[in-house]
């Protein structure tokens, strides 16, 4: 518990600290695969004139960060060694990396786990979930943490809807009974369905 | 790593309470949405005449106990409230329950998490490492630790590579690079495909 409370602390000075740059602040949450990279990949294509950087995590590798930067965007990555989170002290350290380059969007793509990450704030404005349509429909139930939490859940890979088993409109009703207050965005970076809703959402 | 010192003494104790049973014991690890259970419910309705039972972890519910039992398989459902992983503690409590069905083959469903359930030994003779051709071709690069302890590599949904991008003969060659005696087995629920090598290597 002490460690959730000094979390706490450093999360709380992360966020004064991206306030008075007038930063908005995305924080990524999702099974591995669950497409939270591809999600970032076409957010830049279609954010062009704002700049945006990455802070990335992974457990062992710089994968993630190494595709993002091939587009040109800045990103701090963070090889968390194992551990299954991302946390405030990491985020603000590698925060101190990107501040030169004047970003005005900064998501955090945190590590692939739909468990803890959902319960160490790194300062952000925004939790967002991302589930994919091929992880069944019974997610959002048995991992119920990061869903209560978020502002936003993205629904991602509906190209795969005709040969899955996901109702979009079951699901939906599922999560907004955990959490009423949830923004969803069913959305495919393939064919671009549903992407201009999602840009609309993280707002001017 | 006094918690992980002390999870290795109850591992053994549960090792040679599972050899002494006669007991084939399998540690499903894998994704959430990998498919686990799908895998464990094609088994047994496969293995028919061998009697089969399952530890089965979740962290807030006991959906999946509950899809299980309505087979008519023996199930002894660990609810971690949010704990990532199952240690050998939960492991030992639970299989009390299922002793008496007398059971060959014991499958354990590890919580849907790709990290810290790897580094957890449960006394298990078997890690099999769940993967979805859903989540994508980097994973055992970017979450190595359970592919380099697993026995097994179940590839679960190849009726979806037509429509992903997954390339069974190159994860297969990138696995091996991690683990050279890592034994591969794709298959699908859906089609059947696959199973019976699975069914197999499970033993007599
Ligand atoms: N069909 C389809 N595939 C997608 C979509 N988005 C991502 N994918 C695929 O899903 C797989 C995983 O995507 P990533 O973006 O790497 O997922 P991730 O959540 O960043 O994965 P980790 O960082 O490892 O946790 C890749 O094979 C992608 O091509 C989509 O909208 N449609
Ligand atoms: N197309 C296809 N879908 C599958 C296959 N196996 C499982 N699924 C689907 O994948 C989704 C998840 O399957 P589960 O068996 O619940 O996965 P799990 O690994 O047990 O999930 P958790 O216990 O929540 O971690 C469900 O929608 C299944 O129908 C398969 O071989 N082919
Ligand atoms: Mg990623
Ligand atoms: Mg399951
Ligand atoms: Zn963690
Ligand atoms: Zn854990």
């Amino acid at each position: 518990k002490a460690i959730l409370s000094e979390n706490e602390r450093l999360a709380q000075r992360n966020r004064k600290w991206f306030k008075s740059l007038g930063l908005r602040v995305i924080n990524l949450v999702g099974s591995p695969g669950s497409g939270k990279t591809s999600l970032i990949e076409a957010t830049a294509q279609r954010l062009s004139g704002r700049r945006l950087a990455v802070i990335e995590g992974d457990p062992e590798t710089r994968r993630d960060a190494e595709r993002l930067q091939a587009l040109g965007i800045p990103v701090a990555a963070v090889t968390t060694g194992g551990v299954c989170h991302l946390d405030a002290r990491m985020v603000h350290r590698a925060f101190h990396e990107l501040e030169p380059t004047h970003p005005e969007i900064l998501f955090i793509e945190n590590v692939g786990n739909l468990l803890c990450p959902a319960d160490f704030d790194l300062g952000e404005d925004l939790l967002a979930v991302v589930l994919s349509v091929t992880e069944g429909e019974d997610k959002p139930e048995k991992y119920p943490q990061a869903f209560r939490r978020a502002k936003a859940l993205v629904i991602t890979k509906i190209d795969l809807l005709p040969y899955v088993d996901f109702d979009l409109e079951r699901v939906a009703n599922t999560v907004l009974k955990i959490n009423p207050e949830l923004r969803i965005f069913p959305l495919s970076v393939k064919t671009g369905e549903g992407l201009s809703a999602w840009l609309e959402f993280l707002g001017p």
